[in-house]
Parts: C-alpha cells; sequence; structure tokens
C-alpha cells in the first residue's frame, strides 16, 4: 500500500506468516521425500502409515476440485503462447516433447496437449507374439503371482487391497494355481456352484474338468502388474496383447491422488477411486485391466465406448453402490483387440 | 493415475520338452514405456 512516507508498498504480516509456513511445509515434504529415496536405495520397504493429513483428504470435494482443474486446464491459449506453457509443463514433468506428434502450437489447450498422440515408431511394439507389453508408459510399482485363495495385491508393506474388490464383484476373476491344485485333489468346486448360469466363459478358464480334456495344456496362473503414471508421461493405453474385450466395468468413486505419499496414507486407494475396467479373454485365458483415476486425471476416456463418461457430478455419491456395467456382445466375442492398439486415455480432469 | 493388469498364464507344463512357465522381465521400479515387454 502507498503511503505519503515514502513507504510504496507493504506485506501485512499475516501474508509473510502465511508464505513462511509454506515454505516450512514444502522444506519439510522434500525432506521426507529424501529420506523414503534414500531407504528405498538401502532396500528399505516402504511401510503403511496413516496419518491425519490422509483423513483429511476424505473431507475434501476432491471431485469437484479435479473438474474444475480440468475446466482450467480445457482453456485455450494464445498461438504464440502454447510452446511456452508446453514447454514450461515438460521440463517440470520430463515429458519428451520431442515425440509429439503435432507442433506445440496446435494443441489448443494443456488438457488437449496432455493426451497427445506420439509420432509414428516412437514407441515400437515388441513383435514376440509369446509377450505380453506394457500398455502404458510408467513406473512399474508391483507384479507378481496372485497364489493366495483370495487374491490380494499388496499395495505397500503392511497393507494390501482384494483383486475381487478391484475388479468388481461380480468379476469372472477364475481361480489361482493353487485353488486349481486344490480342486483336483478333491475340493469343492466352487464355480460350478451358484454361478453357473452367470458366465460360460468362467467355467471354460477355470474349471479343471475343462482343462483335463487336454492333458498337454499347461496349468494356468494368475499374475498381476501394477504401473504408475506420472503426469509427465504419455497417458494413452494401449491393449498388452490381442484380446476380446467382453465386459467394461466404471466404478464411481473417490479421486484421491495417487502418488506414493498417498500410497502410504491411504487404505484401498485403488479400490476407493474412480476406475474403468475392462475383462475379457486373450489366447492363454483371463485378461482385466483396470484404468485408475486421481485427483489431477480424473476421467478414463475409452476410445472402444466413445459415449462413456466418467467423473460426473452427482448430488450424492454412495461408495457402495454397485459399478456401471456393459456387457460388450453379448452373444459374440465382444471387442476385439489387437496388442498395441488404443483403448483409451486418461484425461486432466 | 494408474493401470493394473490382472491375466492368466501359463504356470507349468505337462509336456517338459516344450516348457512354457510365463516370466516376467521387469523389475520393481523400473520404468518402462508403452509397447515393451512385460513379460514372456
Amino acid at each position: 500500500r502507498g503511503s505519503s512516507q515514502g513507504n510504496s508498498f507493504f506485506v501485512p504480516g499475516a501474508t509473510v506468516g502465511t508464505v513462511l509456513m509454506l515454505g516450512a511445509l514444502h522444506a519439510r515434504r522434500l525432506y521426507d521425500d529424501k529420506k523414503i529415496e534414500e531407504a528405498r536405495e538401502k532396500g528399505i520397504e516402504l511401510e503403511f502409515h496413516p496419518d491425519v493429513k490422509a483423513t483429511f483428504l476424505s473431507f475434501l470435494p476432491l471431485r469437484t476440485i479435479s473438474r474444475f482443474w480440468g475446466f482450467l486446464t480445457s482453456v485455450e491459449y494464445p498461438i504464440w503462447l502454447r510452446p511456452h506453457v508446453y514447454n514450461a509443463w515438460a521440463r517440470a514433468f520430463h515429458s519428451n516433447l520431442e515425440e509429439a506428434a503435432l507442433p506445440l502450437e496446435e494443441y489448443a489447450s494443456l488438457r488437449h496437449f496432455f493426451v497427445r498422440t506420439l509420432k509414428e515408431g516412437c514407441r515400437p511394439i515388441d513383435s514376440d507374439p509369446c509377450c505380453l507389453i506394457s500398455p502404458v508408459d510408467g513406473t512399474v510399482l508391483r507384479f507378481g503371482e496372485l497364489k493366495e485363495a483370495g487374491a490380494m495385491i499388496e499395495q505397500v508393506k503392511g497393507f494390501s487391497y482384494s483383486v475381487s474388490s478391484l475388479l468388481g464383484a461380480k468379476s469372472f476373476l477364475p481361480m489361482t494355481a493353487c485353488e486349481n491344485i486344490q480342486q483336483e485333489s478333491g475340493g469343492e468346486d466352487k464355480s460350478m456352484g451358484d454361478e453357473t448360469q452367470k458366465s460360460w466363459w468362467r467355467v471354460s478358464l477355470a474349471s479343471p474338468k475343462v482343462r483335463a480334456i487336454s492333458p498337454e495344456s499347461p496349468m494356468k496362473g494368475l499374475f498381476y502388474c501394477v504401473i504408475y503414471l506420472k503426469p509427465g508421461d504419455y497417458h494413452r493405453i494401449h491393449s498388452p496383447v490381442d484380446w476380446n474385450v467382453l465386459v467394461r466395468r466404471h466404478f464411481s468413486g473417490r479421486l484421491y491422488p495417487l502418488n506414493e505419499r498417498a500410497m502410504r496414507t491411504i487404505r484401498n486407494l485403488y479400490v476407493e477411486n474412480e476406475r474403468v475396467v475392462l475383462e475379457g479373454q486373450w489366447q492363454e485365458g483371463y485378461m482385466a485391466m483396470a484404468a485408475i483415476g486421481a485427483t489431477n486425471i480424473g476421467s478414463i476416456e475409452l476410445f472402444v465406448e466413445p459415449t462413456l463418461h466418467t467423473n460426473r457430478p452427482r448430488k450424492k455419491l454412495l461408495h457402495s453402490e454397485p459399478p456401471e456395467e456393459r456387457v460388450y456382445e453379448p452373444e459374440g466375442n465382444g471387442i476385439m483387440l489387437k496388442k498395441g492398439d488404443e483403448v483409451g486415455a486418461f484425461n486432466m480432469g | 493415475s494408474t493401470v493394473v493388469l490382472v491375466f492368466q498364464a501359463p504356470v507349468s507344463s505337462a509336456n517338459e520338452r516344450m516348457p512354457s512357465d510365463f516370466k516376467f522381465c521387469i523389475e520393481r521400479g523400473d520404468r518402462i514405456r508403452m509397447g515393451e515387454a512385460l513379460g514372456r
């Protein structure tokens, strides 16, 4: 504020205090991140550790915040400004702009730029017919074989979530190899019970009776892989194998952040968040792919079903309500996807 | 955002001359790009 005594600028004490407090919090966060990085380098696993800040997140209207972020990033920039904005984004989040299919001036908004396609040949597809490729650019968080009955995936050390909660209770999730062995040794045939009428192909995938028809065929195990996409990564999703997508399930959920800190502090992160699950069959049996949204990247677009809209405003969100499900061509083979085909994209907001 | 894949694959074969176990070819923390093999 101006004054006649010559003070041309005055910052109120409260503002100074707020800036100092935010600076201290940021410094503390950087210190914590450095400690985590050092621990990881020493081979120490991150452990689940709920905290008050994570609890506070559940009171925030994260879906509304996400949609507002989407609105902000949809604002079109003047052409002269676009390269500056996208270069700044690329510097901040380590994106490779040389891979973008179009000149930067042609991306009207940050949201448009975020789901950019890549130049031809930037992502060669592994041509080995026996391999399963990564559907996205990202960081491998977890992978392995699901061996226990009621298969669980570890979120971090000390906390796991069930695969059926992630994919849906009506999922056609087959039995693990261990369960198959138990069945062969005289255990109860769970897949042939009340659900017989519901899944003709669940039986064909899981039942050892069917497998016994061809004794040369190998025993099937159930595997998983979790890949995290950072904000600077290419955000389109591709098909990992040649497969037939039979069912799509949309879980309208929360939109917690999905970063490392959230993973350590929020229970059931992947099971609570909004997500789209595709289920189907590939040459080796069952295949499912779950795309999970976050606060900044809240909506998931499916190119195989353009009418699907996620992260919609709703008056009241009941997390117990069942997912919205669509069966693709119930009498046919569903939607056939080739390895490397574009399936969908994560959108901002 | 995160993607989770869940899939069936062979774990053992009755035919010992043609082993067909599925093996991941990645490590935890690896950066991977679309189109690169996760496993064979």
